[in-house]
């Protein structure tokens, strides 16, 4: 489902230049959950901001359903990140004048769908994170973890092949994180694809394979005791 | 150092009422370290803003080295919070638009520093939280776990008296925590009084005492096995 080779990403910060991602390669299957590690700073959200389309590499080749990536022009683009891809955000890209139950509609407007089903669907990624009694609040009366669970609901809404979501759980306390894991396992057993980063060991041992980055690379790519 | 006593905070979100908190009490001694730990949605945020003079609660009493926060006025409020208090937000709070350098200067810029002796405790912050390379970044040229790092070292810039850090390793990976961690027991060994938020065990292992939050309540208030 996702062939990546090679990945370079280069940022030029004023004088400097940040080399953020130094050749990975990377493939995952249909239906694989493959969670990401490594320091802060080692390039993770940038591998993730370019497998979800959000951003281009400096050199390399990016494939997603078989299609070359690089070749796609902007409107094939947005519908490839659109009807493919569920990104759920490290900083979660709420909008702020616009209630969870709208945030999460959202991507079913762009996508086409009418009123009544956007409403619906919506409502019911809210039910399955918790939150169908914050539907009506705005990010800013929400915790922290609740805007995190929004931004997941967000992603699933549209029912996307791929999960790509950096640091799901960060604001979640333990048990709300488990209760997300096993969302995210349902939909992995429907055959989704999953791939999460995140910096805790109990995350990443729910997953069948832990990918290791360090300064730009992948340093480790370990299938996990589990069948 | 820090006594509240039956916080209640009640947020109107349209017709509805969140009563965020119910009736907290909390006494914190100087040179503690002390964690908060609970579900999303719990009250954890909304505990540490009152805490840190950034909200009002809808009742109920706080006293700030042994001044009734109630009674003070803006100035007075506004010049505590810059000097007594060192705030980590869940969120950052990072201004967008200024380098790392610059956002780390500001609370010292607030209370009055000169030019090098602003430029100087800044870059020395930003060393401790090992980021000394990144200082002329903006905040979207850096990883998450980085803008947190800045958002720690802005607290702890003005050598506060006490340091309210809101998840402060939530994006950090835990090679990255434990060094955060380190830099926070020096601190508490050098007569600061720290007060965390956290959801992994791990952390809250450090503290001297874990608080538990529950809707809005404090449940249990534990010493940890440590001397
Ligand atoms: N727009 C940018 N301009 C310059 N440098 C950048 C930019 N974005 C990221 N970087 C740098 O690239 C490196 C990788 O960033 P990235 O966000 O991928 O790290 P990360 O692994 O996600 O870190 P974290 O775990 O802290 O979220 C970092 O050192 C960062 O400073
Ligand atoms: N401005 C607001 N208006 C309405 N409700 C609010 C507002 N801010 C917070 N809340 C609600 O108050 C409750 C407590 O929020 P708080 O941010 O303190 O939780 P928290 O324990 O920090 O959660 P998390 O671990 O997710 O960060 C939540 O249920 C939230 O929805
Ligand atoms: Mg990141
Ligand atoms: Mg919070």
């Amino acid at each position: 489902l996702i062939v990546a080779a090679k990945l370079h990403r280069v940022y030029d910060a004023g004088e400097v230049q940040v080399h953020a991602l130094r050749g990975a390669s990377l493939k995952v299957k249909k239906g694989e959950c493959v969670a990401i590690m490594g320091s802060s700073g080692s390039g993770k959200s940038t591998l993730m901001n370019i497998l979800g389309c959000l951003d281009k590499p400096t050199s390399g080749s990016y494939y997603l359903c078989g299609e070359d990536v690089a070749r796609l022009g902007r409107n094939r683009l947005a519908d490839v990140r659109n009807q493919t891809i569920g990104f759920v955000f490290q900083s979660f890209n709420l909008l702020a004048r616009t209630s969870a139950q709208e945030n999460v509609e959202l991507p079913l407007y762009y996508a086409g769908a009418g009123g009544r089903e956007r409403r619906s669907k919506a409502a019911e990624a809210l039910e399955r994170v918790g939150l169908s009694d914050r539907s009506h609040h705005h990010p800013s009366q929400l915790s922290g973890g609740q805007q995190q669970r929004v931004a997941i609901a967000r992603a699933l809404v549209t029912s996307p092949k791929v999960i790509l979501a950096d640091e799901p759980t960060g604001n979640l306390d333990s048990k709300t994180s488990v209760e997300v894991m096993d969302l995210l396992a349902d939909l992995v057993d429907a055959g989704m694809t999953v791939v999460l980063v995140t910096h805790e060991q109990g995350i990443a041992a729910r997953a069948q394979r832990v990918i290791e980055m360090c300064d730009g690379e992948i340093v480790s790519d370990v299938r996990n005791g589990r069948t």
